[in-house]
């Protein structure tokens, strides 16, 4: 396997539980992996990045990965907490 | 707030702290805690009493992995606790990712500076967007501890659910920062109104009392009206005095034997230190007000019917000092809350009560309220 894809994936694993855990994202790992680029997906890690005041790329880029790996509370950002 | 704003219906709330993390000493977690609901307790009415057996409001435990909330932890890093808002059983409690490294500094997780945030969500307060609160979601191994505030959006969220703490009939409920309110529901425009302590700052006047203070700007006529802590964490309320060297760029605060030093919003290190240590007797334990006249450059100590008067340039107080204020400054009454100096006048302020002094005709030319400055 290249390198750089599965790094890739990893990044995206990270993503996928960070926007489900903390931003309501549904616990789909087909839709996730297949529609990464979907709209829905950008526009939750658009949700994201404005939340944590990072630039509305909408992409897992450097920054966003940065702030995803940092400590922090196991709260919800958004909605409610079950 | 959480959907639906769930608060504590009462306002005296009951905590336990279930378990300890075997990172820190026991004290050390009971003092981190407290210090925790002291901060949201300082900008409330409520109040916090620990129980040591039974079923409290909080319940605050350490706890790895999963925990039996079907929420389990992450192991070291990443997630470092969780708490539920107000509400029976398992609602208000904390938790606490034992898999952490639990610190009294910021060498490993700051145990007081997580328990602060979870303790705001225990009482009801959401996650915020913004970066400066207290309740932004990710944690800020950065922050100066020494130097730990709420920042106004958590202020603003908590009162939000419980109002502004409960404080003295003079001071009355008012909002921790500047309002538009008509001026004549406000305390600022009681006529009781007193001073603790006038201060310049680079050009604004500041006015103390209790736990806040009025900031007065030639820019705009409305003053504001703010919690000392949420500029100045460390500094005292109830102070004694206030007064800025200019030529310092420095705003000198007094509080019984001690003085602080703040720049802007900066407080300076190596303070607080003692008043004695400005050449002052060690039978003066308390300065009553203050004021640094720039021109030359001298600063003028009151302590009850007498004042001192130190030189800012050779850093020593002046021979021949003290001398009875009603000598140099015929008609004003001995004890003075603060003074001010404005327009090449002195402003004495005595209870409600102020002194417009001329010194060069060496008289008082008016007798204002204390609060005339605050467009009442």
């Amino acid at each position: 396997y290249p390198l750089h894809g599965s790094e890739e994936d990893a990044g995206m694993e990270v993503l996928q539980k960070y926007l489900e855990n903390y931003y309501g994202l549904e616990k789909d790992v087909k839709q996730f992996t297949k529609k990464k680029d979907s709209s829905p997906v950008v526009k939750k890690i658009q949700e994201m990045q404005k939340f944590l005041g990072l630039k509305m790329t909408g992409k897992l880029d450097s920054n966003t990965m940065e702030l995803m790996h940092k400590p922090r509370c196991g709260v919800p950002d958004v909605g409610g907490f079950s | 707030t959480f959907p639906g704003s769930p608060k504590w219906r009462k306002n005296h709330i009951s905590y336990r702290i279930v378990n300890y993390t075997l990172d820190l000493p026991r004290e050390s977690v009971d003092s981190a805690i407290e210090r925790a609901l002291k901060v949201w307790e300082e900008v409330t009415p409520l109040t916090f009493s620990r129980i040591s057996e039974g079923e409290a409001d909080i319940m605050i435990s350490f706890a790895v992995e999963e925990h039996g909330d079907f929420i389990p932890f992450d192991g070291p890093g990443m997630v470092l606790a969780h708490a539920y808002a107000p509400g029976p059983g398992i609602n208000g409690d904390a938790h606490f990712d034992d898999d952490e490294r639990w610190t009294d500094d910021v060498t490993g997780t700051n145990l007081f500076l997580v328990a602060a945030h979870e303790l705001g969500h225990s009482l009801g307060l959401f996650h915020s967007a913004n970066a400066e609160a207290l309740m932004y979601p990710v944690y800020k191994s950065s922050t100066d501890l020494a130097r730990f505030h709420l920042s106004q959006d958590d202020v603003d969220g908590i009162q939000s659910l419980y109002g502004p703490p409960t404080e003295s009939p003079d001071v009355l409920v008012v909002p921790t920062k500047s309002n538009s309110l008509d001026p004549e529901t406000l305390p600022m425009c009681s006529s009781a109104l007193s001073f603790d302590a006038v201060s310049t700052l680079r050009g604004e006047v500041l006015f103390f009392k209790d736990r806040h203070f009025w900031r007065k700007s030639l820019r705009t006529p409305e003053p504001g009206f703010y919690l000392i802590s949420s500029f100045w964490p460390s500094l005292p309320s109830n102070m004694d005095a206030a007064y800025e060297v200019t030529n310092r760029d420095t705003v000198f605060i007094l509080k019984g034997n001690q003085i602080w030093a703040i720049r802007g919003h900066e407080e300076l290190a190596g303070y607080p230190k003692s008043i004695h240590t400005l050449g002052l007797p060690e039978t003066v334990q308390k300065i009553d007000a203050a004021i640094s006249l720039k021109d030359q450059k001298k600063t003028y100590f009151f302590v009850e019917d007498k004042f001192w008067r130190y030189d800012e340039t050779r850093q020593l107080m002046d021979k021949g000092f003290p001398r009875l204020i009603t000598d140099d400054f015929p008609g004003i009454e001995p004890q003075v809350d603060a003074v001010l100096h404005a327009f090449g006048f002195f402003y004495f302020f005595c209870g409600s009560s102020q002194f417009e002094f001329d010194p060069n005709a060496r008289t008082v030319t008016h007798t204002l309220k204390s609060n005339s400055w605050l467009l009442c």
